[in-house]
Formats: C-alpha cells, structure tokens, sequence
C-alpha cells in the first residue's frame, strides 16, 4: 500500500459518501411537513445523477470483486471491496425503487444506452486479456467498463442546466481517485520489479482522460466561483 | 490462496 493508492482509494470512498449524503438529503427533504426552498427545489428539479452510471458501476465492482471470498488479501481490502458492492447496489435500488427518491431521477434525460458500452467492453476482454479465464476475463472487463462508465453521468450534466454542488463534487471525487491511482502504478512500477500491468494502466489513462474536460470546467468554476457548467 | 498481486487492488 502506498500514499497514492490510499489517497485514490479514500477519494472513491469519498465520492460514494458525498452520492449517500445527496440520496439521504433527497429522502429526509420529502418528509419535511413543510416544503422548504432547498426540498422545492431538490424535488422539482432532477437529482442529475445518471442511473446507468450508477448500474453500471455496480457491474464494475460484482465483475471486479468475484474473487471477495476466495483470495483474502487483507482487512482494509475486504471492507472497502464490500462498501463498494453495498453501496453501488443500494445507489441502484435507491433511484429505481424509493418512492421518493426515484422522483428526483431524470429518466427522459439519461438515456445513455449503457448496452452500447458493456457489450463491446465484454468483446475487448475476451479478446485483449491477461489469461484466458473466467475470472479474469470478467476482471478486465470490469477495468474495460469501468473506464467508460462515467459516460452516460457527463451526457447528463451536459443536458443538465443547473448542476447542484454534490452531484459536481461526485463527478470530480471519482475522476480524481483514478487519476490517483495513476500516480500508485507510476510508483509501484518504480519501486517494485516485475510490476507491470499495461490493461490496468491505458484503461485508467483513459478513463481519467475522460474527466479532462469535466476537470477543466469544474476548476474554472471554482476558479471563477460561477456555477459548474458544461457545454452542450 | 495468495493472488497474483495485481490483484491486490481495489
């Protein structure tokens, strides 16, 4: 373990935090008996988190994580493997099943067809893989897809017009923990021999390459303390 | 069973 990777891992955990607290802040706002300016707003305008990112990280971590009872590597590997499972699968339950919740998502809106992405994902690990096995044909599938999963949520913010702080903060906390972990190869390429993992390493390029623009207009806003906005 | 190390990763 080194600071990188903790840092990278700390920022997702972070991001899941910051999708929990804006559910939860959805929830508890509904059952005001008053309708107070934040709820109205919250309830009319959608939560502009994207359901299909949402699935398919699910998919990512039940694709990546087949190995949670079979191969122990430590605690900390355990619990976060598990936080990360729970978390994603409640996310998905959240927004399709909570009566109120599933009011604040946006369906005409995040129509990404998240088939487009999981079926060529699944092609690419069958044929460009490490070893030709069940596990790890699925392991590098859940590399492939988790490095476009992001795509369905920046259509949406595109479409999106006010972008509230928790869903940006989110967007931004999962682009960095990847950029994160870039730094944890980088390092790990140089301090331990025989470590090289190219799948690993383009798919994580490219997915934090994703977030380049998203990156760009979330620091100007900062910047420029003007609302996170993106370009149609 | 220790794994491959690559897979120590989250």
């Amino acid at each position: 373990m080194n600071i990188f990777r903790l840092a990278g891992d700390m920022t997702h955990l972070m991001s899941v935090l910051v999708l929990l607290l804006k559910i939860h802040t959805i929830k508890s706002c509904a059952g005001k008996s008053y309708p107070c300016s934040l709820c109205f707003i919250l309830l009319e305008s959608s939560s502009g988190i994207s359901l299909k990112t949402q699935e398919l990280y699910a998919l990512v971590f039940a694709t990546r994580y087949l190995d949670i009872f079979t191969d122990f590597i430590s605690v900390y590997n355990t619990i976060m493997k598990l936080i990360f499972l729970g978390s994603s699968f409640s996310i998905v339950w959240y927004i399709r099943r909570h009566k109120i919740v599933r009011r604040s998502y946006d369906k005409d809106q995040d129509t990404f067809r998240h088939f487009f992405l999981v079926l060529p994902c699944l092609l690419l690990a069958l044929i460009i893989n490490e070893k030709f096995t069940f596990k790890e044909v699925l392991w590098t599938f859940s590399l492939y897809l988790e490095a476009v999963a992001i795509l369905p949520q920046l259509i949406l913010l595109q479409r999106t017009r006010n972008i509230d702080n928790l869903t940006g903060q989110y967007v931004f906390l999962l682009g960095a923990y990847r950029a994160l972990y870039i730094l944890n190869w980088i390092y790990r390429y140089f301090t331990e021999p025989h470590y090289v993992h190219w799948i690993t390493w383009i798919s994580g390029l490219v997915q934090t390459l994703l977030y380049a623009d998203f990156f760009y207009y979330y620091f100007s806003s900062l910047k420029n303390n003007v609302k996170l906005k993106l370009p149609a | 069973i220790p794994s491959d190390e690559s897979k120590d990763e989250l």
